[in-house]
């Protein structure tokens, strides 16, 4: 028998539901849910087929269709994109992106690569000695400049020295940032123009709500982003936040931030979330 | 002073002259995507839809109310009732601590908290008692600088309740002694049994959760748990300058049964302003 809208409704209302307790975004909650009505409604099911489990299937489907974006595999492009790579870490303030750049550099090591870090923080209260002492606790370099230097030029030297002294990676941090802020947004849009980066990551928080949709899509438009990290995961979150900004970057979630200390990271796994989701 | 989607929503019943509860239906399912979007917490918003189609229905429309302002009325008024009064602080003396989740805005809010008694006439002093984060130390001892204000901290100890404990002693001859503490969640139990520990020691009068206006579901569960290790006085969300509705702050001050005291509006330790009810609703509905 054909399956028809009204069939559905219950059965989509719960998971959308699902969906919002666990911070997808209202807007993205419903197209992804439209989507599976679409796809739905109109097909046959058995007898006795049952229309949750088949929602459910496909709600699983239509969200692994948004998380598997354009498959980058960070570890991969690490290894095969050409010497010193350079890495921007952008996102609103207190997000995670000085932390998460020391876990990245602390992973980098492991892997046996050279790593360097750019203090392009030239702002922040404190923002200095915080980069300074996770450099120092890493034994990687740290290149700097004076409270209030141009971050493009921090940045910029960073990159020259890691050519000089053949490193392969440089971590570029920069000062949190509100994007209602024109200013600020517009120094971003200068570090892009003046930086030649390899890679922008957006780091967001997972205990983030709606508000992730709109920060990810202006931070894409001022330095198009090219994959995210969800950090704070442990604080009990659903991790649907990862849905909303992998449906808004059309872009790949690349890491977790899973605690505080320098282990605290992992590879994004999108069965991972679905299992958060759904069980 | 509904935001401006929500009074096109509510034009539906513009014209009607009595609620028929289709309209009503629909109206209400407009409420809670806008509440919903806002960031306030599901099953908050499932119990705000049940009470105001509720009342909708079965309060009478005194003579001079169409349907679309009694419906905006009542959104308002549950709304309203659900942050309760803004909280003030005593200008006595007396001891805050500043306690939430991760990267909130504790360490930024705690300076701009002593500027404001600073302001009034008090003499404030800041404690560090984050040991954890690296540069914390340094991050407070600088921003105090800017608006000369006290600062005990100690770079090399490791133990919060220790300096907390130095701290109080020290600062004797100051009206108002902030503690700032480190980040924290609720599923950290050693980090939340270290804020009960120095939230004792200090025998804080004032006990705020920090909290960040764009937090999303999250809010309501860690705030209770914030709640029930230390008993929160009041919230101060921070942030606002930014896009998110805060909803979680809402749901947040619900949950726990108290208010909101202070917004923080931007970086520069300038940007703290009182709470207003008004203003908070109508952007949360915007
Ligand atoms: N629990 C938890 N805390 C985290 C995680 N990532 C970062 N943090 C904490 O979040 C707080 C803010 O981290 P920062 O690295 O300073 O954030 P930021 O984005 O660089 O902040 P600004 O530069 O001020 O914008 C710190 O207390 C970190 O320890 C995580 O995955 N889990
Ligand atoms: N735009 C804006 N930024 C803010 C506001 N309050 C704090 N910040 C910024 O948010 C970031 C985090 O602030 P902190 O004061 O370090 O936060 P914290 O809660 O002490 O962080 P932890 O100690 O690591 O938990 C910094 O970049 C601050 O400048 C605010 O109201 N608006
Ligand atoms: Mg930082
Ligand atoms: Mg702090």
């Amino acid at each position: 028998r054909e399956i028809k809208d009204k069939d559905l409704e219950e059965s989509l209302w719960d998971l959308e539901i699902a969906l919002l307790e666990s911070d997808v975004a209202v807007s993205v909650s419903e197209e992804i849910i439209e989507n599976v009505k679409k796809e739905l409604v109109g097909t046959k099911r058995k007898w006795r087929q049952d229309i949750g489990a088949l929602v459910e299937q496909a709600l699983r489907n239509g969200i692994l269709q948004v998380l598997d974006v354009n498959g980058l595999d960070f570890d991969e492009i690490i290894k095969n994109t050409p010497k010193p790579i350079t890495i921007v870490f952008t996102g609103i303030n207190g997000t995670g992106k000085t932390t998460t750049i020391a876990k990245v550099a602390y992973r980098l090591k492991n892997q046996g690569y050279s790593v360097v870090l750019a203090a392009g923080d030239t702002y922040r209260a404190g923002a200095l000695e915080q980069i300074e002492r996770h450099a120092e606790r890493l034994g990687v370099k740290l290149v700097k400049h004076q409270q209030g230097a141009d971050p493009a030029a921090v940045i910029y030297d960073a990159v020259q020295y890691a050519r000089a002294k053949h490193k392969d990676v440089v971590l570029a941090d920069t000062a949190g940032r509100i994007h209602t802020n024109v200013n600020l947004m517009n120094q971003l849009k200068k570090i892009e123009r003046v930086i030649d980066a390899d890679l922008v990551v957006f780091v967001d928080e997972a205990l983030a709500g709606n508000d992730a949709v709109e920060r990810a899509l202006q931070f894409n438009t001022a330095m198009a982003i090219d994959g995210s990290i969800l950090t704070k995961v442990d604080a009990d979150s659903k991790g649907g936040t990862a849905i909303s900004i992998a449906h808004t970057t059309s872009k790949p979630i690349l890491f977790l931030g899973i605690g505080q200390n320098y282990e605290d990271i992992v590879k994004f796994d999108p069965q991972w979330l679905l299992t958060r989701l759904f069980d | 002073n509904l935001g401006s989607s929500l009074r096109d929503t509510l034009k539906k019943l513009a014209r009607a002259n009595r609620i028929d509860e289709k309209t009503l239906n629909e109206v209400v399912k407009d409420i809670q995507r806008a509440l919903l979007s806002a960031d306030v917490n599901v099953a908050l918003v499932q119990q705000l839809s049940k009470r105001i189609k509720e009342r909708a229905l079965k309060e009478e429309l005194s003579g001079k109310l169409n349907p679309r302002q009694h419906v905006i009325n009542i959104v308002y008024q549950e709304l309203v009732a659900l942050l309760g009064e803004p909280i003030t602080v005593p200008l006595t003396r007396h001891t805050v601590i500043l306690v939430g989740l991760q990267g909130s805005g504790k360490t930024t809010t705690t300076v701009k908290l002593a500027r404001f008694f600073q302001k009034k006439g008090l003499k404030a002093a800041v404690i560090c008692a984050d040991t954890f984060r690296p540069g914390a130390y340094d991050q407070l001892s600088q921003l105090c600088e800017r608006i000369d204000v006290a600062f005990y901290g100690e770079s090399e100890n490791t133990n919060a309740v220790e300096i907390t404990a130095h701290g109080i002693a020290e600062l004797k001859r100051h009206d108002v002694i902030l503690v700032d503490t480190a980040g924290r969640h609720a599923l950290e139990s050693d980090l939340v049994l270290e804020m009960k520990a120095i939230n004792d020691i200090a025998n804080a009068d004032q006990r705020f959760l920090v909290l960040d206006s764009g937090i999303g579901q999250q809010a309501s569960e860690q705030a209770r748990a914030f709640n029930a290790a230390i008993g929160l006085t009041g919230v101060i969300v921070t942030k606002l300058d930014g896009t998110a509705k805060g909803g979680g702050a809402l749901s947040a001050v619900a949950e726990v049964g108290t208010g909101i005291a202070f917004i923080g509006t931007g970086e520069t330790i300038d940007d703290f302003e009182k709470f207003e009810p008004d203003r908070f609703i109508s952007r949360l509905l915007g």
